[in-house]
């Protein structure tokens, strides 16, 4: 479950990157 | 959602985004972009605190997709002049109380607000060092005539 737990969590963080990333770009 | 304590240092930039949903969702809309940005840096990684930053990130796509038509969220110049005339607006505001001697909770919190705001400005990039000059004073100013009013001192 540790690794399990650990790359849903980078994972999420990646996905929160990309988001913010793209609502920068489109200011 | 309740914040969690990793986050505490952005609190007081999203609740400035509250207060402004209505007067200023521009001013709103950039809190939480700053307040979504030092939030990442504090803690992406517990659970409670990626829920909240997701949730907040959710919040800042439906402001973007209200606000889109506004050239203060969509183009980053014009965004970055509000939100800096909005700041030194405040500051002026205290300033001016503070010079007449008017001492009152209102004038602390102005000047705590500009803080804020001119830390929000860093979203566009370095500040100036008149900007973090003006941010250090003001909340400077607010801490000591808060607590001079709580001492039942009269602030200098």
């Amino acid at each position: 479950t540790g690794s399990v737990g650990t790359s849903v969590a980078s994972a999420e963080q990646d996905e929160l990157s990309q988001r913010l990333a793209k609502l920068r770009d489109q200011m | 959602m309740a914040l969690p304590a990793q986050l505490r240092a952005i609190q007081h930039h999203l609740r400035t985004a509250a207060e402004h949903e209505k007067r200023d969702p521009v001013v709103a809309y950039y809190c939480r972009l700053y307040a979504m940005q030092a939030g990442m840096k504090l803690d992406s990684k517990t659970p409670e605190c990626r829920k909240f930053l997701v949730k907040l990130m959710d919040q800042l796509e439906t402001m973007k997709k209200e606000l889109g038509d506004n050239d203060s969220i969509g183009q980053e110049v014009v965004g970055n002049a509000h939100i800096e005339n909005y700041a030194l607006k405040m500051f002026l505001y205290a300033d001016n109380e503070d010079r007449q001697g008017r001492f009152h909770k209102n004038m602390i919190k102005s000047f705590y607000s500009a803080s804020l705001l001119l830390d929000v400005l860093s979203v566009f990039g370095e500040l100036s060092e008149e900007n973090i000059q003006h941010r250090k004073y003001a909340r400077w100013k607010a801490t000591y005539i808060h607590n001079c009013l709580k001492n039942g001192e009269t602030p200098e």
